[in-house]
């Protein structure tokens, strides 16, 4: 069988379904400074799953203006910096009208998995980190 | 009463894949 490591070079998304590549990409991501990317990516992917029916609607809200206030809103973080205008807007106006929708993160999240997929990933591949690992 | 970050937190787990 294939090892798991040269799964992981297939596609970001091997990757991110693996605990172990996970925790290796995070480490490497955190000497970059851009752990927050890989984070923001999950907490979307999280938010997404949260179904209407098992969670509270004060919890979503919650959740959702936890996400928009951590990664969204700080102009200075990565994530911020790599969402277009429109679609932070888009967030935005989703929080403040308290229309809580669980596609409300979605095309911030493909923003952030085409720069992780353009950038990050193939950085990672060829990364100290990665090729010690293997 | 969860704070933001556990509940942040809680979200990013549990889309986390499962151990193999």
């Amino acid at each position: 069988p294939t090892p798991p490591y040269l799964k992981w070079a297939e596609s970001l998304h091997s990757l991110l379904d693996d605990q172990d590549g996970i925790h290796l990409f995070r480490t490497f991501l955190q000497q970059e400074n851009c752990a927050d990317l890989l984070d923001f990516w999950f907490a979307c992917s999280g938010f997404r799953k949260l179904e209407p029916n098992d969670s509270k609607v004060e919890k979503r809200l919650k959740l959702a203006k936890a996400i928009y206030k951590k990664y969204v809103l700080d102009s200075n973080g990565i994530v911020s910096r790599q969402i277009k205008p429109a679609t932070k807007s888009f967030i935005k106006d989703c929080v403040l009208r308290q229309q809580i929708d669980p596609a409300m993160f979605d095309q911030a999240q493909m923003e952030i998995q085409s720069m992780m997929e353009d950038n990050t990933y193939p950085v990672f591949l060829k990364s100290d980190i990665y090729l010690e690992y293997t | 009463i969860d704070s933001e970050d556990d509940l942040l937190q809680e979200c990013i787990s549990s889309a986390m894949p499962k151990k193999r």
